[in-house]
């Protein structure tokens, strides 16, 4: 554990929680993809399957429960609980493409032909791109409210501090996965538009519209 | 050098 690996666990554990909070308060889940969310649900119950077969630590464990949970309660929110407040027919991203080329590139690309090394690498694959349908819901709308920026911000942010984990661990460890790396730099770039606007418009008070 | 003993990351 380094210091760039906290702040990144902490940007994603406050990203989670800010949607959480954002939808529980306004009763509402407008705004938001659930396919996006869908996807990350697929994350991680792929990639924490481990849980059952490779201790790490508490806080490991912890950890990947409480995104296991919390990414569950999510998806029950949005379509279930608050499911009148979707906006569906904003969510039109074709996701499937997204499980079909992941799950393609994990059978192809993998460190072992193995079950549970390929559900890990699927999970990778499919995190760089799962945000893809929420970023194409914000083009389609053309505004985000201030909080879902928040959200985004924060959960673009995690990955991109991965990365200097892993410049860390590469020089510290001599510890190279260059699986999670590649698929993390295709992550934090598919942020990149979005970061600019966050920082040129939202910290500065004003919402995010996109220039028409 | 590659190393991919066990995933330890989130």
């Amino acid at each position: 554990m380094n210091v760039f690996r906290l702040i990144g666990d902490m940007s994603h554990l406050a990203a989670i929680i800010i949607l959480l909070i954002k939808i529980w308060r306004s009763r509402s889940c407008s705004g938001i993809s659930g396919k996006s969310q869908l996807l990350f649900t697929a994350v991680f119950t792929c990639r924490y399957l481990d849980l059952f077969t490779n201790f790490v630590s508490i806080y490991n464990t912890t950890m990947k429960i409480f995104f296991l949970a919390s990414s569950y309660a999510t998806i029950y929110l949005i379509f279930m609980k608050f499911k009148a407040t979707y906006n569906r027919n904003h969510d039109t991203f074709r996701f499937e493409l997204l499980i079909v080329v992941s799950v393609i590139l994990a059978l192809l690309i993998n460190h072992e032909f193995s079950a549970t090394e390929i559900l890990w690498t699927f999970s990778i694959y499919l995190e760089a791109v799962a945000i893809l349908p929420q970023l194409f819901m914000i083009t389609k709308t053309g505004e985000a409210e201030s909080i879902t920026s928040h959200y985004l911000f924060a959960l673009g942010s995690y990955r991109g501090l991965y990365i200097l984990n892993w410049i860390y661990r590469y020089y510290v460890e001599g510890h190279l996965d260059w699986i999670a790396v590649l698929s993390g730099i295709v992550q934090t770039g598919l942020y990149c538009d979005f970061f600019y606007l966050y920082i040129t418009r939202v910290m500065k008070g004003k919402n995010l519209t996109l220039p028409a | 050098k590659y190393c991919n003993k066990k995933h330890d990351e989130l």
